[in-house]
């Protein structure tokens, strides 16, 4: 069975399965214990070091489990975990199990463009105000008309000692926004990177006074990042290409790692994201099989009543025309081809004395003939006329 | 009734070099 098409072949959206996005991927800590060695932590020995990789290798494959950061003697207390995802995702869930106190603050942010700039996706805090200077999401007024970086309480000591921060990507979006229907919403599940600020440790008590539980270091595992690899409706699963990256199985007539764009010569309509109604694959020209190259003329799609915009582009077998539908000056169209034929446009072959020009009529084939001229290419005199000496008049009437 | 081809051979192109057929 093809997710993204009918039992008839008919096209429909499709998406891949959800996914834990962070799984096996290369995570990144700004501080990590073991350089220098400590009793309870080396990075050169692998039965004593808490890499960070440990937030996102498969769980129970490893021991110890927790990656930890290096003891933090004075402020700041930050420490970023960042996890390139490979490519875009569609984000469900972002979840990181704390193998200590989980810290009093904490901020999750979302990069789109491979770590160049990043927004924040939630705060997470017993102090939003005092840490981020935002409202806790509890006190805030009515939800605006799209999704915004709220700030969420800071997950809470179990009784195991460790914490669990657990955050729903749509947290922080007005309910009724459907992603089919809602580009904002789009836009804000979308991350090809995400990053974990831990920004305040937690005191056993309060929140106040951090220093005076100092040195404090940061411990977490299974860092998750649920969602589905993003390919706007035009692919089932996402594979590694020739160069290891990550990249959608384009179907509907798309390409590009997310199948944002319409393969080059389909582009009789412009590029849309498949809904779970409609499956808005990318169609191809329709050039009869004359054209390799088309482009979308808008004005045309308009005119069509937004059915068809492609022109195609260097018709061959001497074809012409926005679908490579007519013949080029100076052929006709066969009528015992079909159009597709490589020979359905016959040369003219208009006679080069008894014709007045070279280009004949593309349905019948019929050269302009001199007077007293006839036949399809005017290479014969017309009944009642004969063959002179002079090649401007060249029939004269029989005397 | 099919009349015959036209025969190049007989055109005088004294006048009308200029407009002589390559062949």
């Amino acid at each position: 069975a093809d997710p993204c098409h009918d039992e008839g072949g008919a096209p429909r959206g499709c998406v891949p399965g959800l996914v834990n996005a962070a799984l096996g991927r290369e995570a990144l800590a700004s501080s990590t214990c073991g350089r220098p060695a400590t009793r309870a932590c080396d990075a050169s020995d692998p039965r004593r070091a808490h890499p960070a990789a440990l937030l996102t290798s498969p769980a129970g494959s490893a021991s110890p489990l927790c990656w930890r950061s290096d003891a933090l003697t004075q402020a700041p207390f930050n420490v970023t975990l960042t996890v390139p995802l490979g490519k875009a995702f569609e984000l469900v869930f972002v979840s990181l199990r704390f193998c200590s106190a989980p810290p009093a603050s904490l901020a999750l942010l979302k990069s789109q463009d491979h770590g160049r700039s990043w927004a924040p996706l939630g705060f997470f805090s017993s102090h939003c105000g005092l840490d981020y200077g935002r409202p806790p999401a509890a006190a805030r007024g009515p939800a605006g008309p799209g999704p915004e970086a709220l700030c969420f309480p800071a997950p809470q000591v179990q009784p195991d000692g460790g914490g669990l921060l657990a955050f729903s990507v749509q947290d922080g979006s007005p309910a009724g926004l459907d992603l089919d229907s809602s580009p904002v919403l789009q836009d804000w599940v979308t991350a090809t990177d995400i990053r974990v600020v831990l920004t305040r440790p937690a005191r056993p008590g309060d929140a106040g006074d951090v220093e005076s539980t100092a040195p404090y270091s940061y411990s977490a595992t299974e860092l998750q990042v649920g969602g589905r690899c993003k390919c706007n409706g035009h692919a089932s699963r996402c594979l590694l290409d020739a160069q290891g990256r990550l990249t959608c199985d384009c179907r509907h007539g798309t390409e590009g790692p997310d199948c944002g764009r319409c393969k080059p010569f389909y582009c009789d309509r412009p590029w849309q994201r498949a809904t779970a109604r409609e499956a808005h694959a990318c169609l191809a020209c329709s050039c009869n099989g004359h054209a390799r190259r088309c482009r979308f003329n808008m004005e045309l799609y308009r005119l069509s009543g937004r059915r068809s915009g492609g022109v195609c582009l260097n018709c061959r077998h001497n074809t012409a025309g926005r679908h490579c539908h007519y013949c080029r000056e100076g052929f006709y169209r066969d009528p015992g081809r079909a159009l597709s034929d490589r020979r359905a446009c016959r040369a003219c072959d208009c006679h080069p004395v008894g014709a007045a020009g070279k280009t004949c009529n593309q349905t019948t084939g019929q050269c302009p003939c001199k007077d007293g001229v006839a036949g399809l290419t005017c290479n014969r005199c017309a009944p009642g006329f004969q063959q002179s000496r002079s090649p401007v008049a060249p029939c004269v009437k029989t005397p | 009734e099919v009349m015959p081809t036209l025969d190049m051979a007989l055109f005088d192109w004294t006048d009308y070099e200029d407009l002589k057929p390559e062949v």
